[in-house]
């Protein structure tokens, strides 16, 4: 009879195995088992279920359950690749790895247009980009007329929108990019670069070595 | 200036959470 080992592990629901998401990502295996540590956290703050819900990815951004802000709910859905209303473990790890310092511009820029694509049609179309900037405004404290924000937005789309069909597709959205870096430099995170040495307590649960 | 920049700076620059937090214990 073989030697059944005794230890057990209970993963949250559609966990994936770190020498995959290592693999796939910018982060080391024993990285990605910090963020799993991280993962579980989150996951049991308000449901305790093992799958980040918008409002516990809203609750760890702001610390308050009540606040909410239309970019957070944009991260969270392009972080909720399977569209499932829940952040998995995989598409939780997948997703930060695009805010890693090493990872690909040409990533980070298909990230950031896909928050802005907020129907999910492949294009930013003008009406969005107004929406998104109205209600980003309206919830900051800064304050525009609707007259000033139609004008920054249509000077934004006549510069962006290079071929005129009043929609910004992807290729153009890397264009614009190009010309203005600053537009994604949201999309890095200095902090992933080592989570490891700024999470200490994380890795003393790591398994593998790397 | 709010009104000098376009439309996805003045996004960038109206976000008020950076994605750290979520590493905050």
């Amino acid at each position: 009879m073989g030697c059944i080992s005794s230890k057990t592990t209970k993963y949250t629901p559609g966990y994936e195995e770190p020498t995959v998401l290592a693999a796939e990502t910018p982060f080391t295996i024993s990285e990605v088992e910090a963020l799993y540590v991280l993962y579980k956290k989150l996951s049991s703050s308000i449901i305790d279920d093992g799958l980040i819900h918008k409002e516990e990815f809203q609750f760890a951004l702001f610390k308050n359950r009540n606040r909410k802000n239309l970019f957070a709910d944009r991260l969270f859905d392009v972080f909720d690749v399977k569209r499932n209303g829940v952040i998995e473990f995989g598409e939780f790890v997948r997703s930060l790895g695009v805010f890693h310092p090493n990872a690909s511009v040409t990533d980070k820029i298909a990230f950031a247009f896909r928050l802005y694509d907020l129907r999910g049609t492949g294009f930013i179309e003008l009406e969005e980009l107004k929406e998104m900037v109205s209600a980003l405004l309206h919830e900051s404290e800064l304050v525009l007329s609707n007259d000033i924000i139609e004008a920054i937005v249509n000077k934004t789309f006549i510069e962006a929108d290079t071929n005129g069909d009043e929609k910004i597709d992807p290729e153009e959205w890397k264009q614009f990019v190009l010309k203005y870096p600053s537009l994604i430099k949201n999309m890095t995170l200095p902090y992933l670069k080592d989570i490891s040495l700024a999470f200490p307590s994380f890795i003393i649960t790591s398994e593998v070595d790397d | 200036k709010p009104v000098s920049m376009n439309a996805f700076e003045l996004i960038s620059r109206s976000r008020e959470f950076s994605l750290e937090n979520l590493f905050e214990k």
